[in-house]
C-alpha cells in the first residue's frame, strides 16, 4: 500500500492475496472487493490508503449487523439451570474450552456443574474430570460407552438437585457428515428440551482456527441440527486468523461469542470484532 | 471423474484444433476458484496454475473431448503428480527397532495415529510400542494406554518426572528389552510459533535420533498448513506427513500447500475415529477430492 500513488488492479490484487490468507474465502473475497470498489466509486476515493480502513469497516460491518452480545451469557436466576451444550468436530478444544468457562462462572460465583457425555472417545471422561478439578467445580459422569444423552438427562437432574447456576454439557467430537453422530447430538438436545422448556439456553459449536472452508460446512449442519447460539473460536493465539468466522457469519448469522487463546484455564476471552479484524491485518 | 460446477464451465468452451491461450485462461481461472475453495494456498494455487498452463498450451485437442475438458485432465495428472511425486514408504531401519516420532499441532489427531500406526504395523507382524511422551494433556497418558490396549501393543510412559527427552530414551531401552522393532513416539501438540515446545522436539530428536518424523495434520486446515508445515519443516526436517479426518467432506487442499511448501510426500491418511481406519495415500484420489 505504502507508495502506491492510486488504487489500480495490481493492488486490488495484493487485497485479494491478504484477504484470502486469512481463510475468509474466495466467494467473500469477491464480495468485499466488489463492495471496496463501489465505494471507492462513490467516494470518489482513489487514495490507496484509504483501503485497509475500508476493509476493516467492511468486515466489522459484517459482524454488527445483528449483533448479539459477545461472551458467556450471564445466568439469569429466574431459569436455572443455565445449561451450555458444546459441540463440535473432533479435536477443536471442546474439553478444553468447557474448563475454562467453568472457571470464569465459577470465579463469578455461580455454582457450576459440569457433563462428561462424551462417552465415546479413549479418556475423554478422565480429561473433563481433571478439568473440574482444576476449576474446583463438581462433574456428573459415567462410564465409557454409556448412553450421552442420559448423562445429559443425569446432569439436569442433579443440577436441579444441586440448585446449580450453570450446567454445561462436553459432547464427542463429530464430523457433520456422520448422520448417526449428528442424530445422536440431537437426540442429547432433546432430551435436555424434554426437561425444561428452552434448555440448553445455549448450544455452542467449537471451531478451530487453522480450519479452512469447512468451518462452513460444519456451521452450516451444526446449525441445521441444533439451532447453534454461537461459536467459541479456538486456536488464536497460533498464527491462523480464523476468517472463516467472517463468511459464517455473512452466510449463517452465527456469531462467535467467545475466542480461545492458548491452552490454560484462563485463555477464553469475549470476542471482540474490532481486535479480530485488526488481527486480520496484523 | 470431475463433476459439478468445473463440468458445467467447461461445456461451454467447445471447438477443434490447438488449445487457445483464451482456452486455457478461461478453464484455468475456474480451477483456481476450486483450489481456493479446497483450501490450497493462494501462493501454491497460483504457482500450479502457472505450471499447468505451460503444460497445456499447444496441445492438440482431440476431437472426442472439448478443449475444457482437455484443459481439467492436464490439471487432474498435474496434480496427482505432484501429490504422488515422492516416496511414500516409511523408512524402516536394517537394525531395530525403527523410530518414528509424530509431531502436530494441537487436536490434529497424533495420539490416535500412533494407535493406529500400531496397529497397522502389527499387522504386518511387527512388534511395536507406544510411547506416551506428553506431559501436558490432562489424561493424555490414559488416552494413549488405552489405545495402546486396543491396539494389542504396549504402552511406556512414566507418571512422575518432567522430561519427554528422558521418557523418549528410556523407552528405546524399554522396547529393545522387549524385542521391539518398531517404536512410536506420541508428543504433546504445539505451535510451531512457540519456541519452547519446538525446542522439545529438537531436543527429543537429537537424543533419540528416529529413522522417521511424521507431521501429522488435519485434513480441514486452511491457509495456515503453509505457515504450520514450513516452521515445523525448518525446525525438524520430518519426513513425512500423515493427513487426518479425511472421512468428512473436507476437501483437503492443505496437502498440495504442504507438499509444495516442504517437498515433503503425504505418506498415510486417516479416515475416521477406529483405529482400522488409516490407509496409505493415494494421490490420484486426493486429486479428484481437491478438484471437487
Ligand atoms: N494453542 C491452543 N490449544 C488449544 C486451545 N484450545 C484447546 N487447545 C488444545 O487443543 C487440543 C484438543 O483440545 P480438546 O479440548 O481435547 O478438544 P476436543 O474438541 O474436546 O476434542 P475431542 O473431544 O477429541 O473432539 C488440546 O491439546 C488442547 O490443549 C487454544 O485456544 N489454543
Ligand atoms: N473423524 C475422525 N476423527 C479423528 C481422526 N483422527 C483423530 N480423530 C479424532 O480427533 C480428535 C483428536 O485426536 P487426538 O489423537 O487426541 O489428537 P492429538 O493430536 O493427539 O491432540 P493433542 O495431543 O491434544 O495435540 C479425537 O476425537 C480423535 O478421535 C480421523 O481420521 N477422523
Ligand atoms: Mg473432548
Ligand atoms: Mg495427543
Amino acid at each position: 500500500i505504502i507508495g502506491r500513488s492510486k488504487i489500480d488492479d495490481d493492488l486490488m490484487d495484493e487485497v485479494e492475496d491478504i484477504l484470502l490468507q486469512t481463510d475468509v474465502g474466495v466467494n467473500m473475497v469477491s464480495k468485499i472487493i466488489d463492495n471496496i470498489r463501489d465505494r471507492i466509486d462513490k467516494e470518489s476515493a482513489n487514495a490507496p490508503e484509504r483501503i485497509v480502513p475500508f476493509l476493516k469497516d467492511e468486515i466489522r460491518s459484517v459482524f454488527m449487523t445483528e449483533r448479539a452480545p459477545a461472551g458467556p451469557l450471564p445466568p439469569s436466576s429466574s431459569t436455572r439451570p443455565h445449561v451450555i451444550l458444546m459441540v463440535g468436530v473432533n479435536g477443536t478444544g471442546k474439553t478444553t474450552t468447557i474448563g475454562k468457562l467453568a472457571y470464569r462462572y465459577k470465579n463469578q460465583g455461580n455454582k457450576v456443574l459440569l457433563a462428561a457425555a462424551d462417552t465415546f472417545r479413549a479418556a475423554a471422561i478422565e480429561q473433563l474430570e481433571i478439568w473440574a478439578d482444576r476449576a474446583d467445580v463438581d462433574i456428573v459422569s459415567h462410564q465409557m460407552g454409556a448412553d450421552p444423552a442420559s448423562v445429559a438427562f443425569d446432569s439436569f437432574k442433579a443440577a436441579r438437585a444441586r440448585e446449580v447456576d450453570v450446567l454445561i454439557i462436553d459432547t464427542a467430537g463429530r464430523l457433520q457428515t456422520k448422520v448417526n453422530l449428528m442424530e445422536e447430538v440431537k437426540k442429547i438436545k432433546r432430551v435436555l428440551t424434554k426437561q425444561q422448556e428452552g434448555i440448553p439456553q445455549e448450544t455452542l459449536m467449537v471451531l478451530d482456527a487453522t480450519t479452512g472452508q469447512n468451518g462452513i460446512s460444519q456451521a452450516k449442519r451444526f446449525h441445521e441440527a441444533l439451532n447453534l447460539t454461537g461459536i467459541v473460536l479456538t486456536k488464536l493465539d497460533g498464527t491462523a486468523k480464523g476468517g472463516i468466522v467472517v463468511a459464517i457469519k455473512d452466510q449463517l448469522n452465527i456469531p462467535v461469542t467467545m475466542i480461545g487463546i492458548g491452552e490454560n484455564i484462563e485463555d477464553l476471552r469475549d470476542f471482540d470484532p474490532e481486535e479480530f479484524v485488526d488481527a486480520l491485518f496484523g | 471423474e470431475l463433476t459439478g460446477k468445473l463440468e458445467t464451465v467447461f461445456k461451454k468452451l467447445r471447438g477443434y484444433g490447438k488449445l487457445s491461450e483464451k482456452n486455457i485462461q478461461d478453464s484455468l481461472r475456474e480451477v483456481r476458484r476450486a483450489l481456493l475453495e479446497a483450501d490450497v494456498h493462494y501462493k501454491v494455487a497460483r504457482q500450479f496454475i502457472a505450471r499447468v498452463q505451460e503444460k497445456a498450451i499447444g496441445q492438440d485437442v482431440f476431437k472426442s473431448i472439448t478443449p475444457g475438458q482437455q484443459v481439467i485432465r492436464v490439471v487432474y495428472d498435474e496434480l496427482t503428480a505432484l501429490l504422488g511425486g515422492t516416496a511414500r514408504d516409511v523408512h524402516f531401519s536394517p537394525v531395530p527397532p525403527t523410530l518414528i516420532m509424530l509431531v502436530g499441532l494441537q487436536g490434529s489427531g497424533k495420539t490416535t495415529a500412533a494407535g493406529k500406526l500400531a496397529r497397522y504395523f502389527r499387522q504386518k507382524g511387527r512388534k511395536a510400542l507406544l510411547v506416551a511422551a506428553d506431559i501436558y494433556r490432562p489424561a493424555a497418558i490414559d488416552q494413549a494406554e488405552i489405545l495402546a490396549r486396543s491396539a494389542g501393543v504396549p504402552c511406556f510412559h512414566r507418571r512422575e518426572g518432567t522430561d519427554p527427552v528422558d521418557i523418549c530414551v528410556e523407552a528405546i531401552s524399554f522396547g529393545q528389552q522387549e524385542g521391539c522393532d518398531v517404536i512410536l513416539f506420541d508428543t504433546a501438540g504445539r505451535l510451531h510459533i512457540d519456541d519452547e515446545m519446538m525446542n522439545e522436539l529438537v531436543r527429543i530428536k537429537k537424543k533419540i535420533v528416529p529413522h522417521e518424523i511424521l507431521l501429522v495434520a488435519d485434513g480441514m486446515t486452511g491457509q495456515d498448513a503453509v505457515n504450520m508445515a514450513g516452521q515445523f519443516q525448518a525446525h525438524l526436517e520430518f519426513d513425512g506427513i500423515l493427513l487426518t479426518k479425511l472421512d468428512g467432506d473436507a476437501r483437503g487442499g492443505a496437502a498440495l500447500s504442504m507438499l509444495s511448501v516442504t517437498g515433503k510426500p503425504i505418506k498415510f491418511v486417516s479416515v475416521g475415529e477406529k483405529l482400522d481406519a488409516l490407509e496409505r495415500f493415494h494421490p490420484d484420489r486426493m486429486a479428484s477430492r481437491i478438484l471437487g
